[in-house]
C-alpha cells in the first residue's frame, strides 16, 4: 500500500483565497 | 474560478503526518489535520464555509460555492457529485455519500450549506 505525505491531500481539500 | 473536476484522494492509501503517525485517508481526524499543519513550516489550516451547492454542467456534477478564510473571498469550484471534502468536526463529506462509498469504499456524510470544511494554504502566500 502506497505512503503519501500528509500535504499531498491539499489539492483534494476545500479550495483557498489562491484558487 | 471554476476548475475542472480533480480526481478525489485514494481511499486505502496511507497517509504519513506530520509528526510521522501513518494513517488511512478513512480514518484521518480533524486533529489530525490541525496538528500537521502547526507542525508544518508550509502549509497552515484555513477555512471554507459551504455557501451554495448548484447542479453542474454535468449530471454527475456539482458546482460549490464556498466563502473562503477570514476574507470571506468567494470561490467556485466545479466537482463530480461523489467528490469528498473534510468538514471540520465531521471528517469526510461529499454532495452523494452513498456514490462516494460505493466508488471509493470512503464512508461519507452528506455535505451541506453552512459546513465548515478544512482547506491549506502555504504560509506568507500573502
Amino acid at each position: 500500500v502506497p505512503v503519501f505525505p500528509w500535504h499531498s491531500l491539499v489539492p483534494f481539500l476545500a479550495p483557498t483565497q489562491s484558487d | 474560478a471554476a476548475p475542472s473536476p480533480t480526481p478525489a484522494p485514494v481511499p486505502s492509501s496511507i497517509i504519513q503526518l506530520a509528526d510521522g503517525e501513518l494513517k488511512r485517508v478513512e480514518d484521518l481526524k480533524t486533529e489530525d489535520f490541525i496538528q500537521s499543519a502547526e507542525i508544518s513550516s508550509e502549509l497552515k489550516i484555513d477555512s471554507s464555509t459551504v455557501e451554495r451547492i448548484d447542479s453542474g454542467q454535468s449530471p454527475n456534477a456539482v458546482v460549490i460555492q464556498f466563502s473562503v478564510g477570514e476574507l470571506k473571498a468567494q470561490v467556485c469550484v466545479e466537482v463530480l457529485v461523489e467528490y469528498p471534502f473534510f468538514v471540520f468536526g465531521q471528517g469526510w463529506s461529499s454532495c452523494c455519500p452513498d456514490r462516494t462509498t460505493q466508488l471509493f469504499e470512503l464512508s461519507c456524510a452528506k455535505l451541506c450549506v453552512g459546513d465548515v470544511c478544512v482547506s491549506l494554504t502555504l504560509r506568507g502566500l500573502r
